[in-house]
Protein backbone atom coordinates (compact mmCIF):
# COMPACT_ATOMS: atom_id res chain seq x y z
CA UNK A 1 0.00 0.00 0.00
CA UNK A 2 0.78 3.50 -0.06
CA UNK A 3 1.82 4.14 -3.68
CA UNK A 4 -1.90 5.42 -4.62
CA UNK A 5 -3.63 3.82 -1.82
CA UNK A 6 -6.65 4.31 -0.57
CA UNK A 7 -6.97 7.33 1.38
CA UNK A 8 -9.06 6.64 4.60
CA UNK A 9 -7.73 8.90 6.53
CA UNK A 10 -8.76 12.34 7.34
CA UNK B 1 -8.83 3.33 13.31
CA UNK B 2 -6.57 3.02 15.86
CA UNK B 3 -6.84 4.97 19.58
CA UNK B 4 -4.16 7.71 18.18
CA UNK B 5 -5.92 8.50 15.00
CA UNK B 6 -9.31 8.40 16.67
CA UNK B 7 -7.65 10.79 19.47
CA UNK B 8 -6.11 13.12 16.60
CA UNK B 9 -9.27 13.51 14.74
CA UNK B 10 -11.03 14.77 17.57
CA UNK B 11 -8.25 16.92 18.50
CA UNK B 12 -8.75 18.22 14.93
CA UNK B 13 -12.17 18.73 15.76
CA UNK B 14 -11.81 20.23 19.08
CA UNK B 15 -9.28 22.82 17.67
CA UNK B 16 -12.10 24.14 15.13
CA UNK B 17 -15.12 24.30 17.87
CA UNK B 18 -12.59 26.21 19.93
CA UNK B 19 -11.98 28.38 17.48
CA UNK B 20 -15.84 28.80 15.94
CA UNK B 21 -16.77 29.34 19.82
CA UNK B 22 -14.12 31.92 20.46
CA UNK B 23 -15.70 33.83 17.21
CA UNK B 24 -19.27 33.81 18.33
CA UNK B 25 -18.99 34.16 22.11
CA UNK B 26 -16.25 37.10 21.71
CA UNK B 27 -18.11 38.34 18.20
CA UNK B 28 -14.31 38.60 17.57
CA UNK B 29 -12.04 37.13 15.20
CA UNK B 30 -9.10 39.24 16.33
CA UNK B 31 -5.89 37.53 16.55
CA UNK B 32 -7.31 35.09 13.53
CA UNK B 33 -5.30 34.59 10.82
CA UNK B 34 -8.03 34.61 7.87
CA UNK B 35 -5.41 33.76 5.73
CA UNK B 36 -4.28 30.26 7.13
CA UNK B 37 -8.26 30.01 7.01
CA UNK B 38 -8.83 30.42 3.05
CA UNK B 39 -5.54 27.82 3.42
CA UNK B 40 -7.39 25.35 5.22
CA UNK B 41 -10.64 25.56 3.43
CA UNK B 42 -8.89 25.19 0.67
CA UNK B 43 -7.06 21.85 1.86
CA UNK B 44 -10.57 20.16 2.42
CA UNK B 45 -12.10 21.39 -0.63
CA UNK B 46 -9.14 19.48 -2.91
CA UNK B 47 -8.84 16.58 -0.49
CA UNK B 48 -12.54 15.91 0.32
CA UNK B 49 -13.47 15.85 -3.33
CA UNK B 50 -13.44 11.94 -2.96
CA UNK B 51 -16.75 12.45 -1.28
CA UNK B 52 -17.83 11.75 -5.10
CA UNK B 53 -15.98 8.56 -5.44
CA UNK B 54 -15.47 6.69 -2.79
CA UNK B 55 -17.11 5.49 0.23
CA UNK B 56 -15.28 5.14 3.67
CA UNK B 57 -17.93 5.09 6.30
CA UNK B 58 -20.45 7.06 8.01
CA UNK B 59 -17.78 8.50 10.40
CA UNK B 60 -15.18 9.35 7.88
CA UNK B 61 -18.18 10.97 5.60
CA UNK B 62 -19.41 12.98 8.30
CA UNK B 63 -16.29 14.69 9.47
CA UNK B 64 -15.32 15.24 5.71
CA UNK B 65 -18.87 17.30 5.71
CA UNK B 66 -18.21 19.15 8.92
CA UNK B 67 -14.64 20.11 8.10
CA UNK B 68 -15.37 21.65 4.53
CA UNK B 69 -18.76 23.11 6.00
CA UNK B 70 -17.03 24.69 9.19
CA UNK B 71 -14.50 25.87 7.37
CA UNK B 72 -16.43 28.04 4.63
CA UNK B 73 -18.63 29.11 7.80
CA UNK B 74 -15.23 30.17 9.73
CA UNK B 75 -14.18 32.65 6.12
CA UNK B 76 -18.08 33.93 6.24
CA UNK B 77 -17.60 34.98 9.98
CA UNK B 78 -14.20 36.30 9.43
CA UNK B 79 -14.72 38.36 6.23
CA UNK B 80 -18.45 39.05 6.37
CA UNK B 81 -19.94 38.42 10.30
CA UNK B 82 -17.44 40.14 12.35
CA UNK B 83 -15.40 41.58 9.41
CA UNK B 84 -14.91 44.86 11.52
CA UNK B 85 -12.79 43.02 13.71
CA UNK B 86 -10.26 41.53 11.51
CA UNK B 87 -6.90 41.92 11.78
CA UNK B 88 -5.76 42.68 8.42
CA UNK B 89 -2.85 44.40 8.90
CA UNK B 90 -1.54 41.79 10.70
CA UNK B 91 -1.83 39.09 8.86
CA UNK B 92 0.05 39.94 5.42
CA UNK B 93 1.62 36.62 4.83
CA UNK B 94 1.36 36.37 1.06
CA UNK B 95 -0.45 33.02 0.33
CA UNK B 96 0.49 32.67 -3.63
CA UNK B 97 4.40 31.55 -1.67
CA UNK B 98 2.91 28.96 -0.58
CA UNK B 99 -0.11 27.94 -2.78
CA UNK B 100 2.28 27.99 -5.52
CA UNK B 101 5.72 25.78 -4.75
CA UNK B 102 2.96 23.41 -3.38
CA UNK B 103 1.05 23.08 -6.59
CA UNK B 104 4.10 22.39 -8.34
CA UNK B 105 5.46 20.05 -6.21
CA UNK B 106 2.22 17.94 -5.91
CA UNK B 107 2.50 17.73 -9.71
CA UNK B 108 6.41 16.18 -9.45
CA UNK B 109 5.74 13.72 -6.79
CA UNK B 110 2.97 12.12 -5.88
CA UNK B 111 1.39 8.52 -5.75
CA UNK B 112 -0.14 8.74 -8.68
CA UNK B 113 -0.88 11.50 -12.28
CA UNK B 114 -4.05 11.41 -12.35
CA UNK B 115 -6.23 14.73 -11.11
CA UNK B 116 -7.87 13.65 -7.90
CA UNK B 117 -4.64 12.28 -7.27
CA UNK B 118 -2.23 15.15 -7.68
CA UNK B 119 -5.57 17.05 -5.51
CA UNK B 120 -5.36 15.52 -2.45
CA UNK B 121 -1.01 15.39 -2.74
CA UNK B 122 -1.75 19.62 -2.90
CA UNK B 123 -3.94 19.45 -0.47
CA UNK B 124 -1.61 16.64 1.72
CA UNK B 125 1.50 19.64 1.11
CA UNK B 126 -0.47 22.51 1.56
CA UNK B 127 -1.90 21.45 5.23
CA UNK B 128 1.97 21.09 6.36
CA UNK B 129 2.51 24.71 5.75
CA UNK B 130 -1.09 26.56 6.26
CA UNK B 131 -0.78 27.45 9.67
CA UNK B 132 2.50 29.42 8.46
CA UNK B 133 0.05 32.74 8.07
CA UNK B 134 -1.07 32.15 11.74
CA UNK B 135 2.33 31.56 12.76
CA UNK B 136 3.74 34.71 11.36
CA UNK B 137 0.92 36.82 13.12
CA UNK B 138 1.46 35.74 15.95
CA UNK B 139 4.76 36.53 16.01
CA UNK B 140 4.33 39.94 14.55
CA UNK B 141 1.91 41.02 16.96
CA UNK B 142 4.51 38.94 19.71
CA UNK B 143 1.01 37.52 21.78
CA UNK B 144 -1.83 35.46 21.32
CA UNK B 145 -5.00 35.54 23.21
CA UNK B 146 -5.07 32.09 25.30
CA UNK B 147 -8.39 30.83 24.14
CA UNK B 148 -6.37 31.53 20.58
CA UNK B 149 -3.47 29.34 21.86
CA UNK B 150 -5.61 26.74 23.02
CA UNK B 151 -6.81 26.51 19.18
CA UNK B 152 -3.43 26.10 18.13
CA UNK B 153 -2.28 23.52 20.75
CA UNK B 154 -5.33 21.48 19.65
CA UNK B 155 -4.28 21.66 15.88
CA UNK B 156 -0.86 21.06 16.79
CA UNK B 157 -1.71 17.93 18.68
CA UNK B 158 -4.45 16.56 15.76
CA UNK B 159 -0.83 16.32 14.31
CA UNK B 160 1.50 14.92 16.68
CA UNK B 161 -1.42 11.99 17.40
CA UNK B 162 -1.29 11.17 13.36
CA UNK B 163 2.01 10.49 13.62
CA UNK B 164 1.27 8.06 16.25
CA UNK B 165 -1.36 6.57 14.21
CA UNK B 166 1.34 5.82 11.74
CA UNK B 167 3.64 3.97 13.25
CA UNK B 168 0.82 2.22 14.69
CA UNK B 169 -0.49 1.62 10.87
CA UNK B 170 2.80 0.98 9.60
CA UNK B 171 3.68 -2.23 12.85
CA UNK B 172 0.30 -3.44 12.47
CA UNK B 173 -1.51 -2.77 9.55
CA UNK B 174 1.36 -2.75 7.18
CA UNK B 175 -0.32 0.44 6.12
CA UNK B 176 2.44 3.46 4.77
CA UNK B 177 2.07 6.13 3.03
CA UNK B 178 5.40 8.31 2.00
CA UNK B 179 3.55 11.80 1.34
CA UNK B 180 1.20 11.85 4.39
CA UNK B 181 3.85 11.07 6.70
CA UNK B 182 6.62 13.08 5.60
CA UNK B 183 4.13 15.91 4.85
CA UNK B 184 2.98 15.55 8.40
CA UNK B 185 6.08 15.50 10.40
CA UNK B 186 6.74 18.90 8.86
CA UNK B 187 3.79 19.90 9.98
CA UNK B 188 4.13 18.80 13.28
CA UNK B 189 7.68 20.08 13.37
CA UNK B 190 6.00 23.57 12.53
CA UNK B 191 4.46 24.02 15.74
CA UNK B 192 7.20 22.58 17.96
CA UNK B 193 8.44 26.03 19.28
CA UNK B 194 4.70 26.85 19.80
CA UNK B 195 4.44 23.96 21.77
CA UNK B 196 7.22 24.55 23.78
CA UNK B 197 5.25 28.05 24.52
CA UNK B 198 2.66 26.70 25.35
CA UNK B 199 3.61 24.78 27.61
CA UNK B 200 6.24 26.83 29.73
CA UNK B 201 3.34 29.93 29.66
CA UNK B 202 0.48 29.19 28.67
CA UNK B 203 -0.25 25.93 31.43
CA UNK B 204 1.17 28.23 33.70
CA UNK B 205 -1.22 30.61 33.67
CA UNK B 206 0.51 33.04 31.61
CA UNK B 207 -0.61 35.02 28.17
CA UNK B 208 1.44 33.84 25.24
CA UNK B 209 3.93 36.45 24.58
CA UNK B 210 6.95 36.57 22.85
CA UNK B 211 10.54 38.14 23.61
CA UNK B 212 10.71 41.47 22.22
Amino acid sequence: NGVGGKHDEL
Amino acid sequence: MNVFRLLGDMSHLLAILILLLKMWKTRSCAGISGKTQILFALVFTTRYLDLFSSFISIYNTTMKLFFIASSYFTIFLMYSKFKATYDSNHDSFRMEFLVVPVGGLAFLVNHEFLPLEILWTFSIYLESVAILPQLFMVSKTGEAETITSHYLFALGSYRLLYIFNWVYRYYFDGFFDLIAVVAGCVQTILYCDFFYLYITKVLKGKKLSLPA
